[in-house]
């Protein structure tokens, strides 16, 4: 099934 | 101090009703160069960036970086108060309890003021690379905002393919399926606003959900035009310029199959 991802896993917190 | 004075305060209005169903909270800094935000929504699942350069405002002044805890909803009520024709100006003090927020008409008959308090949030800034898309779509705001509403209605979940020839939207869903193709403008056809223009350096098919992109569609009266940049497996972006003061981008990660 499709999953969404989260923004958090392609930009880490500067 | 820092005060910001636009005589096109409806721009306000329009980037407060952009945003603020999507994030209920967010801080606005000022510095010198300008006003800022980022702030994602309340699943993490998207990401709004505002930017307004110091020089398309009629008057910028900002002593001391400082940043405005907003809570947007609020922020919107007071906008409602000022006329569509008003010259906006906000005020704030170097370690502001509160957003000062001035509206004339244009003939300067009627001048209000208004207080919206601060509040302290805590918030998460990602660090977004500059990073270079292997698609580039230019298109008609208007268009995308039609598209994104009418597959909304079939299903939720859009494929968005993007070849030399023209981008693809697909959905699916219990009562059938769709698809919408734009295709690329020829140099002859008509306003370069109403054109769909296709950069491309290797075709990209990527997941979204229709949802969010349809909070997205909510700043299509900021500007004719919407830039979507995509990169296979990484957020998409959807871009509209502010003409002459910025643009307000909305990052949305991609549903994967696993």
């Amino acid at each position: 099934a499709m999953q969404q991802k989260r923004l958090d896993s392609f930009f880490k917190p500067s | 101090m820092f005060e910001a004075r636009l005589t096109e305060g409806s721009l306000l209005k329009k980037i407060i009703e952009a945003i603020k169903d999507l994030v209920q909270e967010a801080n606005v800094d000022c510095s010198e160069e300008g006003l800022t935000m980022q702030a994602m929504d309340a699943s993490h699942v998207s990401l709004c960036s505002l930017n307004m350069r110091h020089g398309g405002f009629d008057h910028y002044r900002c002593d001391r970086s400082i940043s405005l805890g907003l809570n947007l909803a609020n922020l919107g009520k007071i906008l409602k108060c000022a006329g569509n024709d008003d010259v906006v100006t906000l005020k704030a003090e170097d370690e502001p309890d509160t957003l000062t927020l001035m509206f004339e008409s244009p003939n300067q008959e009627r001048i209000s003021d208004f207080e919206l308090k601060l509040m302290d949030i805590e918030t998460e800034h990602l660090g977004i690379p500059n990073e270079e898309y292997k698609c580039t779509i230019s298109m008609p705001s208007g268009e995308f905002q039609r598209i994104v509403r009418d597959l909304a209605v079939i299903g939720e979940t859009c494929i968005i393919t993007c070849t030399k020839e023209g981008v693809k939207f697909s959905v699916s869903g219990d009562l059938g399926n769709g698809n919408v193709t734009v295709r690329q403008s020829s140099a002859a056809d008509g306003d370069e606003k109403d054109q769909v223009k296709i950069q491309m350096e290797e075709p990209v098919t990527l997941n979204f959900a229709l949802r969010y992109l349809g909070f997205f569609t909510k700043a299509t009266p900021l500007g004719s035009t919407v830039k979507l940049h995509m990169s296979p497996d990484v957020p998409i972006v959807v871009e509209y310029p502010i003409d002459g003061i910025g643009s307000i981008s909305y990052f949305l990660a991609p549903k994967i199959d696993e």
